[in-house]
């Protein structure tokens, strides 16, 4: 699934990952 | 334990909580995915539509795959659909000189992921040896009557130049803004410089990129490159922060 959120939206898709 | 939100324009998704990261940021994708209403291809299926697989075209088939998309690249359409390497162009559009429209040939020798793999099925070395996958990408460019890539240069564009319109959209794209002011502010980002010699420290470095400025140019001044189609830049780095290369 990344890979086609990224090919699609590329630097619009913001990954905001957080240690919890 | 890791959580991922993915935020695309005024859509967000946020994992459940995973050990790797990597499956946290998968996992926000697929949400994010069913949000949009996409629904994902996998490898087999998606093999099948685009007709024959990489690993069973003929050599001269796998040549031809890569220079249909190294001219895809470059197409119009292409480049105004989000694609990834929008900054790079938009660049490209701004250079001045004999390199005006061109881009870095191990821009798209490491970005595309779709080069990348057709570089891979023409030699399986080519994943590994990033000059190897550069060479395989201008052989091919250079034997492209649409691209432009003069004998010794690592550049390539097209021959026929990008229209006015394209330009503009390139850098509107890019800026948020409707002329070709580029007013967007100076930012600055860390990197670590490593030294080829081992008597040399490794230091971290802040690099600034002025409005007018493309990052790769800024980081060919810092490696002591002629220009930045003299950049090799490896695959991201495993366990790294995303998107994190080695120049």
């Amino acid at each position: 699934p990344k890979s086609i959120i990224n090919k699609k939206y590329g630097s619009k898709a913001q990954y905001i990952t957080t240690d919890v | 334990n890791f959580q991922c939100c993915l935020k695309i324009d005024e859509i967000s998704a946020t994992s459940d909580v995973f050990i790797r990261k990597k499956d946290a940021e998968q996992h926000a994708a697929k949400l994010a995915l069913e949000k949009l209403g996409i629904q994902p291809v996998d490898d087999a299926t998606a093999s099948k539509q685009e007709g024959k697989n990489s690993r069973d075209l003929t050599e001269e088939e796998k040549w031809q795959a890569l220079k249909d998309r190294l001219c895809t690249t470059f197409s119009e359409k292409f480049l105004l659909s989000n694609c990834p390497l929008v900054a790079h162009f938009t660049a490209a559009v701004q250079r001045k000189g004999v390199n005006y429209g061109k881009v870095p040939a191990a821009v798209l020798s490491a970005y595309d992921n779709k080069i990348v793999s057709l570089c891979k099925s023409i030699n399986k070395n080519s994943g590994k040896d990033l000059a190897l996958s550069l060479q395989l990408v201008l052989r091919a460019a250079k034997s492209c009557s649409l691209l432009d890539s003069p004998s010794d240069s690592l550049w390539i564009g097209k021959k026929e130049p990008f229209s006015e319109e394209t330009k503009e959209e390139l850098i509107k794209k890019f800026t948020g803004k409707e002329n070709d002011a580029m007013e967007i502010e100076s930012c600055s980002f860390q990197a670590v410089y490593i030294p080829c010699s081992s008597e040399k420290s490794v230091e971290s470095l802040t690099m600034r990129i002025g409005p007018q400025e493309h990052f790769m140019d800024v980081m060919a001044y810092h490696l002591g490159a002629g220009d930045s189609s003299h950049i090799l830049m490896s695959r991201t780095l495993k366990k790294a922060p995303l998107e994190s290369r080695l120049y």
